[in-house]
C-alpha cells in the first residue's frame, strides 16, 4: 500500500514536502 | 471529569483545525457578507469576467500552458491544484488527532485515501451559497450559473457538490463543530482494506462522543442534529463515489487532461 500511494505517504511522514504543484 | 476530557478534545481539534486550514467557515461568511474591511470578491459569472478575473486575482500557482489553454480545463487544473493543497492540510489535520499517527502506516494512508474527497466536500460547503463559491482563499467568487454553463462533461462537475452544500449549510455548523465532524470522518473504521480496525474504531468513538456534546452546546435547540449529521457521512460517500466516476470519464474523454501524480494515488482503485 505504501509503495502504491508514495506521495501520500511521504506527506504522512513530512506535510511540509514539496508535492510539486 | 469525562465531560472535560471531552471538551478538552473538541478545543484541540478546534485549535488544529484554525492551524491546519487557512480558509474557516467564519472566515469565508465574512468575505461573502462584505464584513472583512478588504476588497470584496471579484465576481466571475461569464466568459469576459473570467479573464478579468484570471487577470486581477493573484492564484497561488500559475499552471504552464495556460493562455493557448481552453476555458474549462483551466478552471478544472485549478481545481485540481486546489485539491492538492486540500490534501496537504487535511493530512497535517489527521496528523493532529490523538492517536492517529501511531495507528499502523497503512491504515493512516488508508483512512487519507479514502477520507480526504469527503472532507474537501464537507468544507467545501462554507466557500459556497446558493449562487456560487469563493475561490482564490476569498479573492474571487465564481457563480453556480457560469460552472453550470460550462461545457460537457465539466458542467456536471460542481452542481451535485453544490446541491449537498445546500443541505449541508442548512444544519448550521459552526467551525468548531466541523471540525470534529471531520475527524469522525476520518477515522472511519469500514475503510477497504484496513489491517487494524480496533484501535480506529476507539479513536473515532471518543471523537464521536465529544462531538454530541459540542452540538448540545452550540445547539441546545437542535436535539436531532447528531443524528443528522450521521446521515450527512452516507451523502458524502454517494458524492464522492460520483465525483469519481465523472473523473473516469473526463480522463477517457479528455485527452489534454492531465491528472496530478498525488490525486492519481489517491483515485486508483477508490471505488
Amino acid at each position: 500500500l505504501k509503495e502504491k500511494h508514495k506521495i501520500l505517504h511521504r506527506l504522512l511522514q513530512d506535510s511540509t514536502s514539496p508535492v510539486d504543484l | 471529569p469525562e465531560s472535560a476530557d471531552l471538551r478538552a478534545l473538541a478545543k484541540h481539534m478546534f485549535e488544529s483545525y484554525n492551524k491546519a486550514f487557512p480558509i474557516t467557515k467564519a472566515k469565508s461568511r465574512a468575505i461573502m457578507a462584505g464584513k472583512t474591511g478588504d476588497k470584496s470578491p471579484f465576481v466571475i459569472y461569464d466568459m469576459n469576467s473570467l479573464k478579468a478575473g484570471e487577470e486581477r486575482i493573484k492564484f497561488k500557482q500559475t499552471p504552464l500552458q495556460e493562455q493557448n489553454t481552453e476555458v474549462e480545463i483551466r478552471i478544472f487544473q485549478r481545481c485540481q491544484f486546489r485539491s492538492v493543497e486540500a490534501v496537504r492540510e487535511i493530512t497535517e489535520f489527521a496528523k493532529s488527532i490523538p492517536g492517529f499517527i501511531n495507528l499502523d502506516l497503512n491504515d493512516q494512508v488508508t483512512l487519507l485515501k479514502y477520507g480526504v474527497h469527503e472532507v474537501i466536500f464537507s468544507m467545501l460547503a462554507s466557500l459556497m451559497n446558493k449562487d456560487g463559491l469563493l475561490i482564490a482563499a476569498g479573492q474571487g467568487f465564481m457563480t453556480r450559473e457560469f460552472l453550470k454553463s460550462l461545457r460537457k462533461p465539466f458542467c456536471d462537475i460542481m452542481e451535485p457538490k453544490f446541491e449537498f452544500a445546500m443541505k449541508f449549510n442548512g444544519l448550521g455548523l459552526n467551525d468548531c463543530d466541523i471540525a470534529i465532524f471531520i475527524a469522525v470522518v476520518i477515522l472511519s473504521g469500514d475503510r477497504p482494506g484496513l489491517i487494524n480496525v480496533k484501535p480506529i474504531e476507539e479513536l473515532q468513538d471518543s471523537i464521536l462522543q465529544a462531538l454530541a456534546l459540542q452540538l448540545k452546546i452550540s445547539h441546545p435547540d437542535s436535539p436531532q442534529l447528531f443524528a443528522k449529521l450521521l446521515q450527512k457521512m452516507t451523502d458524502l460517500r454517494q458524492i464522492v463515489t460520483e465525483h469519481v466516476q465523472l473523473l473516469h470519464t473526463i480522463r477517457k474523454t479528455e485527452a489534454e487532461m492531465s491528472l496530478h501524480p498525488l490525486l492519481q494515488e489517491i483515485y486508483k482503485d477508490l471505488y
